[in-house]
């Protein structure tokens, strides 16, 4: 199926330190364990992605704040996304993701 | 489909 990819802006609370409220997984190929990228596994009630509505359960991370994850193992994918939540995110109390999205067939 | 978890799991 196709993909689009799209664009979040997503404000964190005034302290920040709640995070975005959402988990994420690593994806791989069942046949050579192929790293095949990081995906959202759950999002918190209450959360501020929640709150912000837009993401959805299995959108893929593409680039968080600017900084692609495309390329990356899984593993050094997830340490960018960490890193960046850490410091990115509260300096500037949002957190930017694009993600790819599976568009249902018509 | 060919696509399985890692068993790595963060939250942000």
């Amino acid at each position: 199926g196709t993909r689009e990819f799209l664009t979040f802006e997503i404000p964190l609370s005034d302290s920040g330190s709640a995070g975005l409220g959402v988990s994420v997984k690593g994806n791989r190929s069942k046949e050579n364990h192929a790293d095949l990228g990081i995906f959202v596994k759950s999002i918190i009630h209450g959360g501020a992605a929640c709150e912000d509505g837009r993401l959805r359960i299995n959108d893929q991370l593409i680039a968080v704040n600017g900084e692609s994850l495309l390329g990356k193992t899984n593993q050094d994918a997830m340490e960018t996304l960490r890193k960046s939540m850490s410091t990115e995110g509260n300096k500037r109390g949002m957190i930017q993701l694009i993600v790819a999205r599976r568009v249902a067939k018509r | 489909r060919n696509l399985e978890e890692d068993g790595t799991v963060i939250t942000l």
